[in-house]
């Protein structure tokens, strides 16, 4: 698969650019985090684009990234069993 | 409350359009 570049994401509309980010980093993710892979890539495209696609090219940010949005993810949902 | 958070984040599933993107209205 080719590498994602700006000049792909510019050429698509802006819902289209997340789909295109999303469906690359889904599988890196789900390599380390199986069953997180779809919430950490939901958190993870809440960022900006260009971002993105910087973790994209370095696995070392998008590792540090991923562990960020875990520690994240666990957290809210101590709140949320807290809440009930 | 606690309600809105219960489903984030938007979860992204490969070949599914993703929920969390604001729908820009035209």
């Amino acid at each position: 698969q080719e590498p994602l570049t700006a000049s792909m994401l510019a050429a698509a509309p802006p819902q289209e650019q997340k789909q295109m980010i999303g469906e690359r980093l889904y599988p890196l993710i789900h390599a380390m985090h199986p069953m997180l892979a779809g919430k950490i890539t939901g958190m993870l495209l809440e960022i900006d684009n260009s971002e993105l696609l910087l973790l994209l090219e370095s696995p070392d940010s998008l590792h540090s990234k991923i562990e960020e949005a875990v520690a994240v993810l666990q957290a809210h949902q101590a709140t949320e069993t807290s809440h009930k | 409350n606690g309600s809105s958070s219960v489903n984030w984040p938007p979860e992204f599933r490969p070949g599914e359009p993703w929920k969390g993107y604001p729908n820009i209205d035209p």
